[in-house]
């Protein structure tokens, strides 16, 4: 049986509003050591999700058996929004389910929903993932990286990443001209999620679908930094932190064969 | 440019 109790509705909620764009159907990989792990592609197999939600996310987290639920993020997401963002939400699985109960709890109010989700089967690719060496890392405020995305995508269907020692560059060509912004390194000691972390081993120039980086930076409600990994001619890592573990996005770069 | 999928730099397991 499992039952994850999140202390605050609003957490699934972020998640799921986060990767529902990206990918429709997946699958909750639970157990009792690693809480709830997603793997999903989208489907031009061009990003991939990485969620972690370890057992630390929750206020209470038991899962007897490893179990897998097959999730329709369309209908999860409906859901989802019968809550309110402060509820308590607990998922509830019996062993071998074919449906997942949803339960919103009113903290103050003696109120209680309960939904009850049908899942499905769900055959997808598991990709393995090698622990990479990166050429660079970035760690900067989500916010400031989610304006840039969105910014220049009005312009450009491609984002590039141009990381040196002394900065990171975000450019954007397109019909009406280009555009560019530089982040250099510091450190803010009064708000360190403001600062901006460069590690740099090999300076890199990736380029970006502008839409991929879209989708992305709908988890900087998560987090209030993202750390962007990078290497030459391969997929990018960003990775917004949750309370208790992970979302990751791996997405392939743009280039010439 | 042209973007490339994730199957050229990860194994399906």
């Amino acid at each position: 049986m499992l039952e994850g109790k999140f202390d605050q509705a609003s957490l699934l909620k972020k998640i799921i509003d986060s990767i529902r764009d990206s990918v429709k159907l997946c699958n909750f990989n639970c157990s009792q050591n690693d809480g709830i792990t997603v793997q999903a592609i989208d489907d031009s197999r061009v990003l991939l999700i990485a969620l972690k939600m370890d057992p630390g996310c929750f206020q209470e987290f038991r899962c007897d058996r490893d179990m897998v639920l097959g999730l329709d993020l369309e209908s999860l997401g409906k859901i989802l929004k019968q809550g309110n963002n402060e509820d308590y939400l607990t998922l509830i699985a019996e062993d071998n389910p074919d449906s997942l109960l949803i339960v919103f709890e009113d903290k103050k109010k003696d109120r209680i929903s309960e939904f009850s989700l049908k899942l499905m089967d769900i055959d997808s690719d598991v990709l393995t993932i090698d622990d990479m060496d990166n050429d660079c890392s970035i760690t900067m405020p989500s916010a400031d990286f989610s304006k840039i995305a969105r910014d220049f995508k009005t312009m450009s269907e491609s984002l590039q990443i141009i990381v040196t020692k002394e900065s990171v560059k975000f450019k954007a060509e397109g019909q009406i001209g280009s555009g560019s912004v530089i982040f250099k390194p510091h450190t803010d000691l009064d708000n360190p999620d403001e600062s901006i972390k460069i590690d740099m081993n090999q300076p890199v120039n990736l380029t970006f679908g502008a839409k991929y980086l879209n989708d992305i930076v709908k988890a900087s409600t998560l987090s209030s930094t993202i750390t962007i990994k990078l290497t030459d001619k391969a997929p990018a890592l960003f990775e917004f932190k949750l309370p208790s573990g992970y979302l990751r996005y791996y997405l392939a770069p743009k280039f010439e064969d | 440019m042209s973007q490339q999928t994730l199957s050229r730099f990860f194994t399906v397991r």
